[in-house]
């Protein structure tokens, strides 16, 4: 009498868009553009150049809209399209490596979010240099998780350019959604001085964000897990994959900051034979070995090389361009990890100045270079915020006009929505975040202190 | 130079648990509670009977627990279990009738949580009242999302009895989650007051929530979609399935609330011949059959037998129960629809007595007779009541002792999170929350006024 049914991830994301971001159509017209805006992005990255996106809207009438979004990044090989934008849980971003993308989700979520509400098909125009360009026109079953290809064409490009262009038609509220929309564009270019962006909204009016520096950041490098907060799964999936014949070459071959001399040790602790070929650990031996791998504390800090944080001084610029406060401290913890991740913290406080006084602590959020504009109060960053008790800083949040901007980058940035609008709770991450920020409450009060003694001075 | 890759669903979810709610030990220990009763809840439904559930916790060491909770509701048949509790988005919810389960996800990531937090095999032991019980040993394959049948049994057993027994292993927090469990199984009697809990804690404390009530709600039946807010890929999906030859029949057929008249109406606004097949539409004349049934207003009310209301005497009763407020006012508000799916709100409004004043209305939110008990602020009933000028009620929000209570029903509640945390701000649907607020409000209004009267005449 019950009939049980398996449906595809991408009927699942359609079921149960919601889940995926895409609520309503103010949020859906935001989402779809920082959803194709942050491929881009990620795309002009590795490329390695300070790159150019050029965000188009054409109003069609009554709702509904035809965006583009043009990048000189990568491109997507020929062969690799159709899946890349038509399929869910397909991506090139399911490394171990820093980037925007993390779900294999987003872009084919807003080209989805089109075709179900107008029923029009897509259109993705990619080169990786070669000096042709595939120009396809896209559908996506849905039912099956496939694209369905209506049109494919070669087009002769300059050899050695590399672009993308992708263009859909959705129903949206581009008036309703026009203002987070410009924030969302301010605030990346603020964390990411190092890119062009023009936009150009549906009545033809042009804005743009010119790049502040030609700097760009070292590019980050892909890395393996750090063994703190590994689990099970990962520990299976490392042996399958390893080439090393015992336990001490497997355990400082596959991770990241574990020397030799590390391994012994922690294999000491789980009372393993380092000769041991990791393939005949049983499975009470694997979790010993978890367990032991959990516990042990003394692993060196990760390796940042896979993380491109924004940086003490390019954050203050991009506060101090954006605010123009009297005072602004900006920290960059050292790095740290969780579940095996290595990430890192930045925190820079404002105050005075250009700051706005809101009766409250105005809060920036940023992750992997994405400025979170939604949920804040379901965030990790303010719930640290709400826990520290600001009077010993001599900041009172109601009235002291003040400005908090957390930055995190990650291999693995633990999102709890699809629409990566706001943090989980993790205690390390929180730990981090606390630290930041009391380091720089510490160089705010000196300075308020500072204030406070000359003006007594000065009232004499 | 990018390696493009595809994942499994259950590996995407096992990557991201975050997203699906199992984001740190405390959390998942409530996770694996809720989504494990939750299963139960549904099958005693299904069964019509007034169901029993036990849970049952052992502490292991070392924060390692063993939960089993067992109910008497429909069971699972034998060649179903692996796949039911042991691959993700397969699921026998995947229809247009009311049910807790929707995602098709939750008791399996309960069961893969433990698998990687402790390397241990779960149990599955089911009867669907056929005299033989079968007991599975079972572990998820992950990568390939897929069961992995370690042992099979099969038991026999009273014929007619049926039943269904979850057992598993998992690290997590129990001290920290006992609050939010009991709270949740105390929420949960409130509003299935047919139901018996028992639930055993690590310390072999037994808690018992009896039903309060033998009455059964009607049973909810599997209805087609409304037509009010359907989009192009339900339309096509209608139209693969149908038997119809005609537009006429084909949209009287398939939606509820759509007679041949109103189909008729429809047709004729949306400019198309009603004699024409529904599969040799051509894709505009499907973008003009969508429009014309999203713009069309006379739409019957939705048909509400596939919901299952608390209804407005039980909903008080249980409100009274819980708080022995001075006053307190219940509205069923009218059936509604939202992209096409039917749903009710149900609104409680309680007043001094036993509620306690906490500087702020005490919200209590359900969906589907689900408790939800994390993330308020970002849900869509915290909105609203936000959005409301109180003092035209004569209510105070920081010094009014008073309570909120909001149930939605529907074929489909918008959560944003696979973790059931909050819902999506659907207009629809806010409009029929601050609908019922208001009608409650009001009411309260004229008690707090008879109050204040009688006060100055005791006073004089
Ligand atoms: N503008 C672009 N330039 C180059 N590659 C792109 C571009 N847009 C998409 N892609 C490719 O398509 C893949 C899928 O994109 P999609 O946005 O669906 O997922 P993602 O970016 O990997 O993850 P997320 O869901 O977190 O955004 C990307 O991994 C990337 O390889
Ligand atoms: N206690 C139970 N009794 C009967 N059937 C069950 C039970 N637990 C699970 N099932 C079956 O297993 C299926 C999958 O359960 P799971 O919790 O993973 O998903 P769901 O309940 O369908 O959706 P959701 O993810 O929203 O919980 C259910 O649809 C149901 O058919
Ligand atoms: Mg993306
Ligand atoms: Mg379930």
């Amino acid at each position: 009498r019950e009939e049980y049914v398996e449906i595809s991830p991408s009927d699942f994301f359609y079921r149960n868009k919601d889940i995926a971001g895409f609520d309503n159509p103010v949020r859906a017209t935001y989402m779809i553009v920082r959803e194709l805006v942050e491929n881009a992005l990620d795309a002009c990255d590795r490329a390695g150049r300070a790159g150019n996106i050029y965000v188009a809207f054409r109003g069609k009438g009554s709702g509904v809209f035809q965006v583009e979004v043009l990048d000189d990044g990568i491109g997507v090989p020929e062969d690799e399209i159709p899946k890349a934008f038509g399929k869910v849980l397909y991506s090139s971003k399911y490394v171990l490596r820093q980037s925007r993308g993390t779900f294999g989700l987003g872009g084919t979520m807003a080209l989805l979010y089109g075709q179900i509400t107008t029923h029009e098909p897509f259109e993705v125009c990619s080169s990786i240099g070669d000096g042709y360009a595939a120009r396809y026109r896209l559908r996506i079953d849905i039912q099956n998780n496939k694209p369905i290809v209506e049109r494919k064409q070669r087009i002769k490009v300059p050899p050695g350019a590399t672009f993308t262009l992708v263009k859909l038609t959705f129903e949206g509220n581009y008036e309703r959604a026009k203002g987070k929309i410009l924030e969302y564009l301010k605030q990346t270019a603020i964390i990411t001085p190092y890119i062009n962006i023009v936009f150009r909204d549906p009545k033809g009016a042009i804005y743009v964000f010119p790049r502040a520096t030609t700097k760009l950041p070292e590019e980050p490098k892909e890395s393996k897990y750090h063994p703190y907060g590994v689990d099970v799964e990962v520990l299976k999936r490392l042996i399958s994959e390893t080439k090393t014949r015992n336990l001490v070459s497997f355990l400082s071959k596959s991770f990241q900051s574990m020397g030799r001399q590390t391994a012994i040790k922690v294999l000491k602790k789980a009372r393993l034979d380092p000769e041991k070929n990791p393939r005949k650990l049983t499975d009470r031996e694997l979790v010993k070995l978890v367990r032991a791998l959990r516990s042990y504390d003394k692993f060196r800090a990760p390796d940042a090389s896979c993380l491109s944080p924004v940086g003490e001084e390019a954050l203050e610029k991009g506060i101090v361009k954006e605010l123009r406060p009297e005072f602004v401290k900006v920290v960059q913890r050292p790095p740290s990890a969780y579940e095996g991740h290595p990430f890192i913290v930045e925190v820079g406080v404002a105050y005075g100045g250009g700051v706005p006084a809101t009766g409250d602590i105005v809060l920036y959020r940023f992750a992997n270079r994405i400025p979170l504009l939604y949920d804040a109060a379901s965030d990790v960053a303010y719930k640290v915020i709400r826990k520290i008790d600001w009077s010993t800083y001599y900041v009172d949040p109601a009235r002291t006009p003040m400005a908090v901007f957390v930055h995190i980058c990650s291999t693995k940035i633990p999102f709890k929505t699809v629409g990566k609008e706001f943090i989980a709770d993790k205690p390390e991450i929180a730990r981090e975040i606390e630290l930041g920020i009391r380091e720089c409450a510490r160089a705010l009060r000196s300075y308020i202190l500072k204030k406070i003694a000359k003006q007594r001075i000065v009232e004499r």
